[in-house]
């Protein structure tokens, strides 16, 4: 039969599906290893952190396609988690066979690198399940007359997880190596999510960027960074 | 396979991104 758009999104939902069916909703045997044999055990900040975030991708979730598709928002948040977890163990496995080393306690305990990994798991479950097939065009209001978001594309979830573009461009590449199962598409469209951060949204004002550069040119410096503007 | 360009050399991983190495 002919591949239709409505046909090419049901074949990669399946694929990410059936790709994640052998990853648990909680970390394998193998990641919880890499946990145990940090000097401080992240375990516990992970499960904590992943049910903060659940609530509020859930509520952002209801908030743009309406209360009673709620529970597709959870679905996918648990899809989400699978690749997370996935993901991190095969970059884990990867940093440990580059660097000869088995105590990943910084990352592991590094807020930023979780929420990041995380938000990108989640880019990916939502473009393939098309999160432009809610957008219509911003915002739609409800019965009350009150504008709702319905717009669930990239950086809509920088905003739900509360990341700064920058530190969310640090996993796409890693990412990408990680899975090598990614569908074309996908890649493509994580790709056109590095380019908006590079061209346009890591030099929003409050980009943490700006400090970066400051610190890596030295205090004297700091006045010759062009403003956002520029 | 896709065109992604991998710009990270051998020598760096996502533990030098997050500073952590």
């Amino acid at each position: 039969p002919p591949q239709t758009p409505i046909r090419a999104a049901m074949t990669s939902i399946q694929q990410l599906r059936g790709d994640l069916t052998s990853s648990g909703d909680q970390p394998s045997t193998n990641l919880a290893t890499y946990f145990k044999n940090c000097t401080v055990d992240p375990m516990q900040a992970v499960l904590s952190r992943l049910e903060t975030l659940e609530q509020a991708f859930s509520q952002r979730f209801g908030l743009a396609v309406g209360p009673r598709c709620i529970v597709l928002g959870c679905q996918r948040f648990k899809l989400g988690v699978r690749l997370y977890y996935k993901i991190m163990e095969a970059m884990l496995k990867s940093e440990e066979k580059r660097l000869s080393v088995q105590n990943f306690s910084k990352l592991l305990n590094d807020s930023t690198f979780h929420t990041s990994l995380l938000a990108c798991a989640l880019e990916v479950v939502m473009a393939t399940y098309g999160g432009g097939s809610f957008k219509t065009g911003g915002y739609n209001h409800d019965a009350a007359g009150d504008p709702v978001e319905t717009d669930l594309c990239f950086p809509w979830i920088l905003d739900v997880v509360d990341l700064p573009a920058f530190d969310f461009y640090k996993v796409i590449e890693s990412f990408i190596k990680a899975e090598p199962t990614l569908s074309k598409d996908i890649v493509k469209h994580l790709e056109t999510c590095e380019n908006l951060i590079m061209e346009r949204i890591a030099w929003r004002t409050d980009s943490p960027l700006f400090e970066l550069l400051k610190q890596e040119h030295g205090g004297g410096a700091a006045d010759q960074v062009e403003t956002p503007a520029s | 396979s896709h065109d992604y360009h991998f710009g990270l050399e051998d020598h760096e991983g996502i533990s030098e991104l997050f500073d952590c190495d």
